[in-house]
């Protein structure tokens, strides 16, 4: 069954991107079939691995724009690019992704649109990894309200903590309008353990959110910069790396979770 | 005369808010007059020093909200508060500047708005040092406008130098309508020197923009995370850390510039 996993945290900077590719790279590597969906107008996911939004076809720009709920599965067909050497596929993001909170202003079901593309994917992947953009608006409520779990990548410090009120206020906003409650974890992500303010924040975040906080904790590691540098994820840049175990970890926490 | 300073970069997370206040404490340390402006919706430059949005009385969201340009002295008054220790002047931000895309949109001048406080700024302080927002929006605008130099935190990656034509764009499109063109300069952060892609980077930018870089250097130090779990700055908490001395040298670049 279909897992959707949105990766969000309106604030910017704390591995969104990073936890979405290299998530994906490792549930790639364990053998299961994964899309990373590149819901971001600054398209980082995307340029990353090397699809450069300008030379696109197609994007989800025009995935959103589309009114005809029967004419998506067709653009979703066209705008999927498989990857060369990481083991997942990519949606690709654009520019103009930004423009939609004008362009979708007066539709209706504007924050349901990943959700109804669920049916096409659902027999092609196991897992769909949304990229999410650091702002509130309809590309992350779209996110939220597609998410079978959304992980929120957190670096743990006060004001990671302060600032990450902000989409629970979101998620608790949309809650009342949803079948059931979105399901959240929180990450700890670019984890210093030589600092005391990490150390402390993570164990606030433990005795606080026991059960909505990973076991995984990705640790900070320079293998991450040098890997944008190359196009390609940490795990193939740096197999061995702590980052690159990290997710692995991650990978198998997930997996675990849902045969719980 | 006074200097505005913007520290601006549509990119998340790169060190925006920590150079506002490092630079701030290092320019007060100097015995310079500071106010720092929190442009950021998501006040955390305003709440790493102890103001929290929702007990201030005013805040610059009244500032903007003001049509009479005569009455913008007497608010900005109100809303100044002086830190204890931290050796500048904060005038806070609060999650409501998010809604003035939409409140300021019928106006006029909108995006001279902070350049107008100028001259009820310039015989109190020598330097104004605005933080800015991670969105291409009014308030940002207003800083560009505003600004004698834009300083642009940088992260020492591949994708962060293409991330940063965006402001670029922004910087180009305002230049044809402002009497002289922004002047700016890049700020490398987050520094990791055991990091070949972050050496690569650098050696890039000095080669490509040289006059349009600063010598100094902010590396990836601990202490900055400390110091926000402790409410001050670098150099309050870590006066002897490479993090603070960096800032330190920063600041005697940028005084020193000016009277080049
Ligand atoms: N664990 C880590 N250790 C070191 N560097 C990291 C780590 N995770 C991410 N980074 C680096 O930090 C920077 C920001 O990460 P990333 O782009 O994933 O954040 P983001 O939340 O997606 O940002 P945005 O809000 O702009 O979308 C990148 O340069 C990335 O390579
Ligand atoms: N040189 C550094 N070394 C280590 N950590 C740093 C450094 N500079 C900033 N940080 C940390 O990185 C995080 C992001 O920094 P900061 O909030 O200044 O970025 P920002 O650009 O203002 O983010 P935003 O776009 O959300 O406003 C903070 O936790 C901060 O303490
Ligand atoms: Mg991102
Ligand atoms: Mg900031």
């Amino acid at each position: 069954t279909l897992q959707v996993l949105a990766v969000a945290n309106q604030k910017g900077g704390v591995g969104k991107t990073t936890t979405a590719l290299s998530l994906g790279a490792a549930l790639g590597e364990m053998g299961h079939r994964v899309l990373v969906m590149d819901l971001d107008p600054h398209a980082c996911a995307s340029i990353h691995l090397g699809f450069y939004p300008e030379e696109q076809r197609t994007t989800l720009y025009e995935l959103f724009l589309e009114e005809d709920a029967g004419k998506r599965p067709a653009i979703l067909d066209n705008l999927i690019a498989s990857t060369t050497n990481a083991k997942f596929d990519v949606a690709p993001s654009h520019i103009r992704l930004s423009e939609l909170e004008m362009d979708l202003r007066d539709r209706a079901g504007i924050g349901a649109i990943l959700k109804q593309c669920r049916r096409h994917l659902h027999d092609r992947y196991d897992y769909v990894i949304l990229d999410c953009p650091p702002h509130v608006g309809i590309l992350l409520v779209n996110a939220l309200v597609a998410a079978n779990l959304v992980i929120i990548p957190m670096q743990t410090d006060f004001l990671a903590l302060h600032g990450v009120r902000l989409i629970f206020a979101t998620m608790k906003t949309l809650n009342k309008a949803l079948p059931q409650p979105i399901d959240f974890r929180i990450l700890a992500t670019m984890f210093d353990r030589r600092a005391g303010a990490c150390q402390r924040v993570l164990r606030l975040l433990r005795q606080k959110a026991a059960n909505k906080v990973f076991e995984s904790i990705i640790p900070m590691d320079t293998k991450f910069r040098e890997a944008s540098g190359m196009g390609k994820t940490i795990l193939e840049v740096a197999p061995s790396s702590r980052g690159a175990q990290a997710y692995r970890h991650l990978a198998k926490e997930i997996t675990a979770n849902e045969n719980a």
